[in-house]
């Protein structure tokens, strides 16, 4: 891709995330991953699909259903089992670039 | 080599948002279309097996929450993380005219292998808007839903919602998305009523100024999305049950495909891609049906106003980006569909093209529609994708148009005098011209042995 290109592939690495969502035991939710957006890293906010909870509702995934529900569930709303974790690229910029030498003298995938 | 992803990090759940504007326009667009059995799944690149449900929850979690987005706060961010990290900007979704350039960022399979999936790119095109729902021909993968989407500048246009639709079991070659600047207004709004005034402040300050004045956004958008685009050169043309694309070459001319406008002497009802009112017309010309260029002329009883006539492009060249304009897949419920792609074929006969073929994807319902390159110079009509007969599958990004060299004699020939006869020729190709069209070898010289 050109340089036109240059300032959207920078922003996306910055804040391309990945977001994985856990249960205590239960083999049959999950794992769930989806993709996600750093919003903030100051105040670490992060914005992923809501799929990836739904299956730890306490109302079951059917609490979504287009309706008359609310438009936004609290996090209540959720099994207090619910484990999420966010990982992310060290993204762009002569730190990355120091992160990348390191990463060349390792396996990329164990 | 990439660098390698940080170890993951915790983080808690602040709230589930679902954008209601984008809900509403989701049931607009697809909910009330049973019969067009629309699907959508994060799932591989076969539509899923139950064709008894439409799309909702039947197709997993991630499809049952459609329009539903989760905001987290990492519960170990470090102040060293803060160091240089630029903030993320938000552009307005309704400001991007159809066919801007897009970029989506996204880890394709989620959570699997992210040293080696982490943060792939793909870019398209905002292909059509209803409200927050986007489309875009960028192609996206299962396990991509949540990703960002950026504009060239870098700003943040919208969030994946869907990474894969099909229409009647055919794939469509589009992506869902929410427009961020929609989701981070409803984010902050639930923000505020759950008594988070800090995270709400923090979303609210992501958002442009403009973004944040929902009041006159919309109208500013619509300006910038009909101002002298070459796409709003597309109508749609409607004849009896029948319905497809076509392009206005002329204030009262319009070309479309036989098979959309068949029968000469057939009234037919042109829209228009602007806000113009329909306009009647006639079918003055098609083709013959054993002729291979599947073309109809209409003569419209009204002028059309305010539409931008394209240069026909007088110079094929393979590999150049191009774009193509149709009412596919969704007709007239939002306008005519932008995707992007490449001429990946002129094929030529004695030197002069009588078939392209492009990369962009094409729908049914597209048949008729105009094919540009980028500088808006229009190449020719589309005709048809491809499907393989055996198996059932339909591939749009393999698609064929009639060149407007083929057409551009005659065309002219009645523009100038309204003489029909140099129409009559497209009836007439020769035997070279048939056996490209019917997907055959251009005959050269007899095979030799090998012996």
């Amino acid at each position: 891709m050109g340089r036109r290109w240059g300032p959207a592939m920078a922003a996306g690495e910055r804040a391309g995330c990945v977001v994985s969502a856990r249960g205590a035991g239960a083999e049959a939710e999950g794992p769930w991953s989806c993709s996600g957006v750093l919003l903030n890293r100051r105040a670490g906010l992060v914005l992923c699909h809501g799929g990836i909870v739904a299956p730890f509702l306490r109302a079951g995934p059917g609490a979504l259903q287009p309706g008359t529900g609310p438009s936004f569930l609290g996090p209540d709303s959720c099994r207090d089992d619910l484990r999420l974790y966010v990982q992310w690229g060290p993204g762009r910029g002569p730190r990355a670039r120091a992160e990348l030498r390191g990463a060349l003298c390792t396996p990329p995938c164990s | 080599a990439q660098p390698a992803p940080r170890s993951p990090a915790c983080a808690r759940l602040l709230l589930l948002a679902c954008c209601p504007a984008f809900r509403a326009s989701f049931a607009r667009l697809f909910g009330g279309d049973v019969p067009e059995q629309w699907r959508f799944a994060g799932g591989g690149p076969e539509p899923p097996e139950d064709e008894a449900s439409t799309s909702g929850a039947d197709e997993g979690p991630l499809l049952a929450a459609l329009g539903w987005f989760a905001l987290l706060r990492l519960e170990d961010c470090t102040v060293k993380e803060v160091m240089g990290s630029p903030r993320l900007s938000v552009v307005p979704a309704a400001s991007l005219p159809k066919g801007a350039p897009l970029l989506t960022c996204g880890s394709p399979f989620g959570a699997f292998c992210p040293d080696i999936f982490l943060n792939s790119l793909s870019r398209g095109v905002l292909s059509n808007a209803a409200g927050p729902l986007l489309l875009t021909d960028a192609r996206c993968l299962p396990g991509t839903e949540g990703a960002g989407v950026f504009s060239t500048h870098g700003a943040l246009v919208a969030l994946v919602a869907a990474p894969l639709c099909w229409r009647a079991r055919e794939w469509v070659g589009l992506s869902l998305l929410c427009a961020a600047d929609a989701l981070l207004r409803s984010a902050a709004l639930a923000l505020r009523r759950l008594g988070l005034q800090a995270e709400a402040k923090e979303l609210a300050a992501l958002l442009p100024r403009q973004a944040r004045d929902t009041s006159a956004g919309p109208q500013r958008a619509q300006v910038l999305q009909e101002h002298g685009a070459a796409w709003l050169a597309a109508v749609l043309v409607e004849c009896g049950s029948v319905w497809g694309s076509g392009v206005a070459l002329a204030p009262r001319l319009v070309l479309t495909c036989r098979h959309v406008a068949p029968r000469e002497n057939k009234r037919v009802l042109v829209r228009p891609a602007t806000k113009s009112p329909p306009v009647w017309g006639e079918v003055v010309f098609a083709t013959q049906d054993t002729s291979p260029y599947d073309v109809a002329v209409v003569k419209l009883e009204e002028s059309l106003k305010g539409i931008p006539f394209p240069v026909l492009a007088s110079y094929f060249h393979e590999g150049e980006d191009v774009c193509v304009v149709g009412f596919g897949a969704f007709g007239q419920a939002c306008g005519p569909s932008v995707t992007s792609g490449i001429l990946s074929a002129v094929v030529e006969v004695n030197e002069a093209p009588v078939m392209l073929q492009t990369t962009c994807a094409v729908h049914g319902g597209s048949s008729g529609g105009p094919l540009f390159t980028s500088s808006g110079e229009l190449l020719g009509i589309i005709t048809s994708n491809t499907r393989d007969n055996s198996t059932g599958a339909t591939y749009p990004h393999l698609n064929f148009s009639i060149p407007m060299a083929v057409l551009q004699p005659a065309l002219s020939q009645y523009r100038c005098t309204g003489e029909l006869l140099p129409l009559r020729e497209l009836d007439r190709p020769s035997e070279q011209v048939r056996v490209v069209w019917r997907l055959q070898r251009v005959p050269a010289q007899p095979h030799q042995s090998k012996l």
